[in-house]
């Protein structure tokens, strides 16, 4: 469900259910500390992370309790907005300011180490005046247990390569799926549209070439030499309309090895978002 | 510590507090949560 | 991950939001019937010795504490269910930090099994629920690493102070007059009081008489004056304690 504030005109609130498994040692450890967290986080009230208002607990049994969540709701997502962007397409300008808040929105969560692990444009939401907030995040733990139980397909396309190799993830994660999501902002469609883990590394070696043997992650499932020799395509032809400072952060954010991959903290700082007022 | 505990009291105490928060939630958001439907004339205006 | 933050952006963001996780009231004044202050003091050094007793990490018993007076604020409580509650609220902290938390099991036994499992799995959701799953407060040794390292002590003695400021801290959480303190205070004093009883302000000038208190009140923020009347509590803490320990084991032998 989801409501608008009668006494607050532009305020909409949303109902996320979960169930959660109670075991015989009761409400789980992970399901306590990712709640926990998102209240914290709730104090700072950051103007782009979406604020979760209350924690509501009902109708237990021994086995399961289903717990609602309200959240801030705002109608459109980052998808709907590049969709309904008149030809042609969104304004430069425009998606510099989208892409400064989206950044000052997961340094915020890298610096309360949070790491959102999905982010992509069906979680990035756009209220009516333009601004960015974060959604969805802190709760891989109790979504991957509902993941379990429904058929949700989770896309790829946004997924980092250390992630889809089952290497070991930390905040760059977000970092890769934030070029991703700048990419499209210009090209308004995604920029790596695979059918699955391995199509999904294909593409995006297809893009930046296949790394070399030291900067492939070790012990993973799928050797470096699983993938024909390529070199990177010139990022240009990718995205036509993006400026060259751009197209070097756009380079950093899709930087293969996760330790080179640049931070949400130094982005800000990155000569692109000079002149931005 | 502070003399036997009244398991049958406990268990009113518990009905009750559990109760108490599911009122105050609802009260909150003019929802029900138990049955997950909205409750009318409230603050919020629900839709699905 | 070389990302996550760096420390001063961590410190202000503890100093915003410690004030938070205070309770709401100081609630044997007005709140609370049944429940005297002895009666806090008693189930608190219970829980005390639980996590004693179990070696659990040293946040998770100042943690419980903070539960216990949040949840005490706002639920009139009857004292037959005082001992039940912290057993909860040792449960909650045991699982908010550590990897493998206390069973509900072994809380009862450390009842004396006057309390069921079942009884302890139920109310542990009224204490979320009440409050609002607003779990991870901040304590005073969310600070303890941040003054260490700011403060020009001796390498070699730092686990010693930092040993003698968990102990404060731990005294601190038995005593219902440091309740209403920022956990950022109790820090500040528990390490002041550490260092002045190990004499070390003696062997380093920058520590020398008021130099140690307006360095320790710089680096959270807080007003001298206060810290050191929070220190000189401590203190008298920890002298009352231990005088009371000493009557107890002269009782004891007599």
């Amino acid at each position: 469900y989801k409501a608008r504030d009668l006494n607050n005109g532009g305020r909409f609130v949303a109902l996320k259910r979960v169930r959660v498994q109670t075991e015989e040692e009761g409400m789980p450890l992970s399901t306590i500390r990712e709640v926990a967290v998102l209240r914290q986080l709730e104090s700072f009230e950051h103007p782009n992370v979406v604020r979760l208002f209350d924690v509501c607990t009902v109708s237990r049994t021994d086995r399961e309790t289903k717990l609602t969540l309200v959240f801030e709701h705002v109608d459109q997502d980052l998808t709907t907005y590049l969709e309904k962007a008149p030809d042609p397409g969104v304004p430069p300008e425009t998606i510099k300011d989208m892409m400064y808040q989206l950044l000052q929105g997961l340094d915020f969560l890298h610096s309360h180490r949070v790491v959102h692990r999905d982010l992509k444009p069906q979680n990035i939401l756009v209220t009516s005046g333009g601004q960015i907030k974060l959604a969805d995040f802190g709760l891989a733990r109790i979504y991957s247990f509902q993941m379990a139980l429904t058929s949700v397909v989770v896309t790829l396309w946004y997924r980092a390569p250390e992630v889809l190799l089952q290497s070991s993830y930390a905040t760059p994660v977000d970092l890769w799926s934030v070029g991703c999501i700048f990419a499209e902002m210009f090209r308004r469609r995604p920029l790596f549209q695979g059918k699955s883990d391995v199509d999904q590394l294909g593409k995006i070696f297809d893009v930046v070439g296949v790394p070399s043997l030291e900067d492939w992650p070790q012990n993973v499932g799928l050797p470096q030499t699983a993938f024909a020799p390529r070199p990177p395509k010139p990022i240009e032809d990718l995205v036509p309309d993006m400026d060259e400072l751009g197209r070097s952060l756009l380079l950093q954010f899709l930087s293969f090895n996760p330790s080179r991959r640049i931070s949400a903290y130094a982005a800000l700082s990155h000569p692109y978002f000079l002149d931005l007022d | 510590l502070f003399g036997p505990v009244n398991h049958e009291e406990l268990k009113k105490d518990l009905k009750g507090r559990l109760h108490e928060m599911e009122e105050a939630a609802s009260a909150k958001w003019n929802f029900d949560f138990s049955s997950h439907k909205p409750l009318p004339n409230g603050r919020y205006n629900w839709k699905t | 991950d070389p990302n996550i933050f760096s420390d001063d952006r961590v410190l202000q963001s503890l100093l915003t939001i410690e004030d938070r996780f205070l309770p709401q009231c100081p609630y044997f004044k007005h709140f609370q019937q049944d429940i005297k202050p002895f009666m806090r003091r008693m189930v608190s050094t219970w829980m005390l010795e639980v996590c004693e007793e179990e070696s659990r990490e040293e946040e998770v018993f100042p943690l419980a504490i903070n539960y216990l007076d949040r949840y005490l604020a706002v639920v009139q409580t009857k004292k037959g269910c005082l001992q039940l509650l912290g057993a909860v609220c040792l449960f909650l902290a045991s699982k908010l930090k550590e990897s493998r938390p206390l069973t509900a099991e072994k809380l009862c036994l450390y009842t004396d099994n006057s309390i069921t499992s079942q009884e302890l799995l139920d109310w542990e959701l009224v204490v979320l629920g009440k409050l609002k799953w607003n779990m991870a407060a901040v304590t005073p040794h969310d600070f303890i690493e941040h003054i260490l390292y700011k403060l020009p002590l001796p390498k070699d003695k730092l686990s010693l102070i930092r040993k003698h400021a968990q102990t404060f801290i731990a005294l601190c959480a038995t005593d219902f007059s440091f309740a209403m303190y920022p956990p950022s205070m109790i820090a500040t004093g528990s390490v002041g009081a550490a260092v002045c009883g190990l004499q070390m302000d003696r062997a380093e000038r920058a520590l020398h008489g008021d130099n140690l208190s307006e360095l320790l009140a710089k680096i959270t923020n807080t007003e001298v004056d206060c810290l050191k009347s929070c220190q000189e509590q401590i203190e008298q803490l920890l002298r009352s304690s231990l005088r009371e320990s000493q009557e107890r084991q002269q009782r004891l032998q007599q």
